[in-house]
């Protein structure tokens, strides 16, 4: 895993912007803001609403911020 | 997808369960990712 | 708090039933269950997609499986 996701793992998410998450650099997380996912929090909901089912979820992401593969496998 | 999205969230549920697609519940966030699962299912 | 959430926060939710949270009995967690929310990490998401707004959260349970006041509020 990527040293972004190993800082976000290292300690709670609490209130940590969506930014926050690896795979989601300025622009998706610009996306993701303006459709409501502005804190790691709201995405990991989603995550779990999916049942986490990581290709319901991929794919929930490409929709969402337009995510490839790379950013949404990370 | 027109008519799916006149479907009620129970409706939508039932389809997804009688072909089978991975699905949890639906609600605001997840709506349209299952209408899309099931348009691209039925075509 | 009950003992039933006592029980349910002494231990990692993982796949624990919708029914093990305190508040939901049988008929609310059958009906939360034929709407998809089977596991309580299911609602959770729900909760935090509600950025953990706790009115919201109880106006939801209610409208999705009528819970009153008291049950959404354990």
């Amino acid at each position: 895993t990527s040293q972004k996701h190993r800082d976000f793992v290292a300690e709670p998410m609490g209130e940590k912007a969506v930014g926050a998450l690896a795979g989601i650099g300025d622009v998706l997380g610009k996306r993701l803001e303006d459709k409501g996912f502005d804190k790691a929090y709201v995405v990991l909901g989603q995550f779990l609403i999916l049942r986490k089912d990581e290709e319901l979820f991929k794919e929930w992401l490409k929709d969402t911020c337009g995510a490839n593969s790379k950013q949404s496998g990370d | 997808m027109e008519d799916l999205k006149n479907l009620s969230d129970h409706e939508l549920l039932d389809l997804l369960k009688k072909y089978d697609i991975p699905h949890g519940p639906i609600v605001e966030t997840t709506r349209q990712l299952y209408e899309k699962k099931l348009q691209n299912y039925l075509t």
